[in-house]
């Protein structure tokens, strides 16, 4: 017996009351499941994101196949690993929907608010915006390509002197309604790093009007196509900086 | 490694253990999986399992339980049973401000037990 106490999992004794021993071992693994999602408790949903627009950016991110029956599977996100030792870096997909409040200056303003996992030292490896344009009848004729440019500027908060400047620019040629992207990871590492979370956006629209072409920012009557972000963040530490150095 | 199904005495087996996650009220903000496999190893480690391919979770631990055998242990310490291979889990989920994360969390199933 003595030997047993050396070594902490040696015979365990089986308790009478197994349904005790389930009430544990179900508080166990969520407090597992939570540290190693590094929460401190589980999120409190009060108003879940529109089925449609979750179903759309896991589509479009092929994060995940939604099943006939709803669940969803998911591939890796690497897509090869198949045991813990093959993944040496706990990277994570991050997708964030487009909101508005009272500090966005105009229809064409929107912010993320960006998680970043309950820890400071997360890498941006890469972060993309995602928009809808929807082709409106009446454009130019069937089959030719109704070309606008795209400006997307950071968008100070009033409250913070409302300046705004260019992020990216992007010519887009469009032959039917559909998303495109827009790369933003200098700008969101830009705000990660100084410990924001928040990421205020204005998209522009150049020759929209005259190509009948709509981009869907926050439209509550359109959830399917609400604008999200996209970040792909791997868990910063030393040593992997340095062997990159 | 061997599986606990009662038909092996006691010895370091891995003991299967599901949560379905709407059983637990989880599934409102863990989308994906449907819920976890919170496999666990228990059982006893006797001297005689040393010689048994594939019950040592360690290529050292192989080397120390033929010294054992041999009468020539280091020590009176007993074996544990221990995980010996686990696996990562990808889950996808919402974080409390509604963002939707999606990781691959390593380590985070028992596929196999073993004695150390």
């Amino acid at each position: 017996p003595q030997a047993q106490e050396s070594c902490a999992s040696c015979g365990l004794g089986r308790p009478d009351d197994s349904d005790r021993v389930d009430t544990d071992f179900v508080e166990a693994v969520k407090r597992h499941i939570l540290s190693r999602l590094q929460m401190r408790q589980r999120p409190n949903i009060t108003h879940p994101i529109p089925k449609a627009a979750m179903v759309t950016a896991l589509r479009k991110l092929h994060a995940g196949k939604v099943r006939e029956d709803g669940r969803v599977e998911i591939p890796h996100l690497d897509g090869q690993a198949a045991y813990a030792n093959e993944v040496q870096e706990e990277t994570s997909e991050i997708i964030s929907f487009a909101e508005t409040d009272d500090s966005t200056l105009s229809k064409s303003s929107l912010f993320f608010l960006i998680s970043n996992e309950g820890n400071q030292n997360l890498y941006v490896q890469q972060a993309n915006l995602w928009l809808y344009f929807k082709l409106l009848p009446g454009g130019p004729e069937k089959g030719l390509r109704r070309k606008v440019t795209v400006k997307v500027h950071y968008q100070e908060p009033s409250s913070q002197g409302g300046g705004r400047w260019p992020l990216v620019e992007k010519r887009v040629e469009l032959k039917r309604s559909g998303w495109h992207t827009f790369p933003l990871s200098e700008a969101v590492r830009a705000v990660l790093g100084k410990g924001g979370r928040r990421q205020d956006l204005d998209v522009r629209c150049e020759g929209c009007e005259a190509a009948s072409v709509v981009p869907i920012l926050v439209d509550p009557a359109d959830p399917s196509h609400r604008p999200f972000l996209v970040v792909r963040a791997r868990q910063a530490d030393g040593k992997h900086r340095i062997r990159k150095r | 490694g061997l599986e606990c199904d009662g038909s092996n005495g006691g010895l370091c087996c891995r003991q299967q253990f599901y949560i379905d996650f709407r059983l637990i009220g989880w599934n409102d903000w863990i989308i994906a999986p449907a819920g976890y496999y919170g496999n666990y190893c228990e059982g006893s480690c006797p001297a005689y399992m040393a010689g048994v391919p594939g019950s040592a979770s360690s290529f050292h631990t192989a080397v120390v339980n033929q010294y054992r055998m041999r009468g020539m242990s280091p020590g009176s310490v007993n074996s544990c049973c221990i995980p010996t291979k686990l696996s990562t889990m990808s889950m996808l989920y919402f974080d409390d401000e509604y963002n939707i994360v999606k990781r691959d969390v390593p380590n985070m199933i028992v596929e196999e037990c073993g004695c150390a």
